[in-house]
């Protein structure tokens, strides 16, 4: 969700991620205060750079992470069209879109195996009676497996890019504690002071006011509507 | 994160031999 607002991305929520949206915004309308911590540094600017990097880091990888699953899941959405429309009085198997990314992309590649072997297979007999094969349903079921390989392809090159953020990462995170070490006052104390300098936790709520829940109400009813 | 496997030949081979065809 974090990824979808920070990119404006709305793909990049599922619909279980609505569904809870949905569902927070009305228990917020009933009157729930949910209480939060809020983390704040003030010191160093060396640590706040170093902790800002990191968090910066950190947003990306969430959102590489969301993406790359955005795009198993187009992959899965377009293979489960594919079966549909081969089979659509049948009861067809179907990928199910919140099934782990793993078993998705396990699935996609079996779906690219079968596909380009039965095509395959016909083409090598096609060859030999060229006159009794289906050149429309040759063309179909190529243009099937191209489209499925871009996909494919889109979430190769996602997943390269988590691996090459998860480094940035590791790397943000390693000077964090880098600098907490050379700076830090007392490796087991506590130290606590008037709060102008170090790291600050605040306890904050969230709720609606009867002015907030109105316009809340407001901009659901447009949706709903 | 889940391996993704660079595509394989056999999707392509399938594609060319589709294509020639066509």
């Amino acid at each position: 969700i974090f990824a979808a607002i920070e990119e404006e991305n709305d793909l990049l929520m599922t619909d279980e991620d609505v569904e809870e949206m949905i569902v927070l915004a009305f228990e917020l309308l009933c009157g729930r205060r949910i209480p939060m911590l809020v983390f704040a540094y003030r010191g160093r600017w060396e640590l706040a750079a170093a902790l800002d990097n990191m968090e910066k880091a950190r947003s990306e990888y969430r959102i590489a992470q969301a993406t790359g699953l955005s795009r198993i899941r187009a992959l899965a959405s377009f293979v489960n069209n594919q079966n549909l429309k081969q089979n659509p009085e049948q009861e067809t198997f179907l990928l199910q879109i919140n099934h782990s990314a793993d078993l998705l992309v396990e699935q996609a590649e079996s779906f690219l195996d079968q596909k380009a072997e039965t095509l395959m297979t016909y083409c090598l007999k096609a060859k030999k009676q060229p006159k009794s094969a289906d050149m429309r349903w040759v063309k179909e079921q190529a243009d099937v497996l191209s489209e499925s390989l871009a996909l494919w392809k889109e979430i190769r090159k996602a997943y390269e890019r988590i691996g090459r953020i998860h480094a940035v990462l590791i790397k943000a995170s390693e000077r964090w504690e880098k600098f907490i070490s050379t700076f830090a006052v007392s490796d087991d104390k506590l130290q606590i002071g008037k709060g102008l300098r170090g790291l600050k936790v605040l306890e904050k709520e969230i709720a609606l006011d009867a002015e907030q829940k109105s316009d809340v109400c407001q901009q659901l009813a447009v949706f709903l509507n | 994160p889940p391996v993704v496997v660079a595509p394989k030949r056999d999707w392509y081979k399938a594609l060319i031999e589709a294509r020639r065809l066509i």
